[in-house]
């Protein structure tokens, strides 16, 4: 049955009710004490009056009344004054959204959304991640294939090497060179055969 | 504005409070002392009117001073200002920190999404790259590798 | 009750952004 008024309180940072209260019992206490020094210089005055007939009971008795009175009418006029100053001074109507709050109605993500969001952040890091160590592999197998081809170069190297001397000593083909050699060869063999049985 | 509603009603307050407590009310209950002192118990009434509205006012002033109440009035009549075309009840807390937290999360989580999707897309694209790389190089060595059974055989 | 009403409304009012930060720091940290 009591408005705790939070969302007033979030934005003065009192709850309006106590920011009355503290006001109401203020006022009272004035009262009250106007009342008492009243009381205090007529009572002071009286004193000094030789033979005065009237009492300090009376004089209490006058206070009282009056104040009676006051605080009757304190009360009827301050409770209207709360009720103005709780509508409208010390609260936020309801259409109104504290700019703290903005983001409330900027991204009003319910549970479900807000778990999906969550979930798609989470799959976007392990792409990401698996992105990083696919790219990882493939350096990897870069830099393994540059030592590969470098020694497969340096192989392909040492065969041109080899027909680059054998064409500099006159077999461009060293294929027919040799086949040509072997010929030659026979048929010097074939010579030297035939010279021999002549000589015998 | 509210500043000028809160002075308006402690001043109407004080007014008829003053006015409740009359002279003549004052006099009515005080009969026997304004009998003795009629003219001190006027200057008696009007010090204690004075000195009230006063006191009363003062109060007001502290409160005022303490709570920043002028400037936090002045604040509340401009968000309630940019907020007048709006007629629907604006959000209020749920009571579940847990569910009024998220909204507050959103803003960083879409940040951040487009952050790893941009990060992602990149990195894609220099691993497309980088794997073109990878393939050529297979095919170079693959090639490279022929040529040398090649001329291999060759000798033999 | 008004003290409680005051530290609730405090509370929402201050410790979102508070938790937004440590939200940030705990998912930096998760990435480094």
């Amino acid at each position: 049955s009591v408005d705790p008024m939070t969302y007033e309180t979030q934005f003065f940072g009192f709850t309006p009710q106590t920011c009355i209260l503290r006001v109401y019992i203020a006022f009272q206490d004035y009262l009250f004490e106007m009342m008492q020094v009243v009381e205090g210089v007529m009572l002071k005055k009286l004193d000094g009056i030789p033979g005065c007939k009237i009492s300090p009971f009376q004089i209490r008795k006058c206070t009282e009344k009056f104040l009676l009175f006051m605080k009757e009418h304190f009360d009827k006029l301050f409770a209207k004054m709360e009720e103005v100053l709780l509508q409208l001074v010390l609260n936020i109507p309801k259409n109104v959204l504290l700019p703290e709050d903005k983001v409330q109605e900027q991204y009003p993500y319910s549970k479900e959304e807000f778990q999906a969001l969550q979930d798609e952040l989470q799959q976007l890091q392990q792409q990401c991640r698996a992105e990083a160590a696919a790219e990882q592999a493939l350096r990897a197998e870069l830099e393994e294939q540059k030592a590969v081809k470098a020694e497969l170069e340096k192989i392909l190297q040492c065969f041109d090497g080899l027909e680059n001397i054998c064409r500099e000593h006159g077999a461009s083909n060293f294929k027919e060179s040799f086949a040509l050699l072997t010929q030659s060869s026979r048929k010097l063999q074939d010579v030297l055969k035939d010279v021999e049985e002549k000589s015998k | 504005g509210r500043a000028q509603v809160f002075t308006t009603v402690v001043d109407t307050f004080l007014e008829k409070l003053v006015a409740a407590g009359s002279y003549q009310r004052f006099v009515n209950c005080y009969r026997c002392f304004y009998k003795l002192q009629p003219q001190l118990t006027r200057s008696i009434y009007d010090q204690f009117i004075s000195q009230l509205q006063a006191s009363i006012k003062e109060e007001i002033q502290e409160v005022k001073n303490e709570g920043n109440l002028e400037g936090l009035f002045s604040s509340l009549d401009k968000i309630v200002e940019e907020a007048k075309d709006r007629e629907e009840p604006a959000w209020r807390p749920s009571g579940i920190p847990e569910e009024d937290v998220r909204s507050t999360m959103v803003p960083y989580f879409l940040k951040h999404r487009s952050y790893l999707r941009r990060v992602l897309r990149e990195k894609e694209e220099e691993n497309r790259k980088v794997a073109e790389s990878v393939l050529m190089g297979r095919d170079r060595i693959a090639e490279l590798q022929q040529l040398i059974q090649a001329r291999q055989q060759a000798w033999q | 009750f008004d003290e409680l009403i005051v530290e609730t409304a405090t509370r929402r009012k201050q410790w979102p952004k508070k938790i937004l930060v440590h939200a940030i720091q705990t998912m930096k940290a998760e990435q480094e």
